[in-house]
């Protein structure tokens, strides 16, 4: 929104907030598969803001190589390959046959952060929505927990292989990371990303 | 029509991919 844009600024372009996202979970001691910036559609005393996409990075399972069976049926992987060159040819303008990316398989996690791209909550709704209204951090560790949570995002996280959901509020919007390992609170985590993601000054240098 | 910020999400996301595949080939030095 306009709101947004202005309150982000210049500076705060995507190409930035990747610097930040990639940044935070590259440098971090812990082993997170994706972070994503939920942005939030600004201040409007008309309707509730809502947090949509604002851009992600997904790094994988980088202590994990492939050498579990995935569980995934092969007309499921079938729909997710699809899925995946019919996107690549929207974003490359090429034809789908002749993309030779998108034979591997496309993991649980890869497709749990790119169907997150089509995710919006609204502000109190949600894993990320309930950190941004209340304004503090909400971090659940634990296939069992996730499982049972009232969030309908970190119940598909975990039906996904997500171990750790983490989001993190910050000025206008919520970071959130998620991964396969099982991860404990970390001030030092929820520090860095108060410095990295406060959008009220100017971009720290990483 | 997906927005330009989902876009060059996906973009980056693809190419990132792209990137881990040809480390994993067996023909990747």
């Amino acid at each position: 929104s306009a709101s947004t844009s202005a309150a982000i600024g210049s500076e705060w372009n995507q190409d930035t907030l990747q610097q930040r996202l990639q940044g935070l979970i590259d440098n971090a001691r812990e082993s997170w598969t994706y972070a994503i910036f939920w942005q939030s559609s600004g201040v409007d005393y008309t309707a509730p803001s809502v947090l949509g996409w604002g851009d992600g990075y997904y790094k994988g399972e980088v202590n994990k190589p492939k050498t579990v069976e995935s569980v995934t049926s092969l007309a499921e992987q079938e729909h997710r390959k699809k899925v995946l060159r019919e996107l690549n040819s929207l974003i490359s303008g090429s034809h789908s046959q002749e993309n030779e990316t998108i034979d591997e398989e496309v993991t649980d996690t890869e497709w749990f952060f790119l169907i997150s791209m089509t995710q919006s909550f609204v502000n109190g709704h949600g894993l990320p929505g309930q950190a941004m209204f209340s304004n503090q951090p909400v971090w659940i560790t634990g296939r069992d927990r996730l499982s049972v949570s009232h969030c309908e995002r970190a119940r598909q996280g975990q039906v996904f292989g997500i171990q750790t959901i983490v989001c993190l509020p910050s000025s206008n919007g919520v970071v959130e990371l998620g991964s396969t390992e099982l991860i404990f609170q970390s001030l030092d985590l929820i520090n860095q990303v108060k410095v990295l993601f406060n959008f009220g000054n100017s971009p720290p240098d990483l | 029509d997906l927005p330009l910020s989902r876009k060059k999400s996906l973009r980056r996301f693809l190419e990132k991919r792209k990137e881990r595949q040809v480390a994993k080939s067996p023909y990747a030095y």
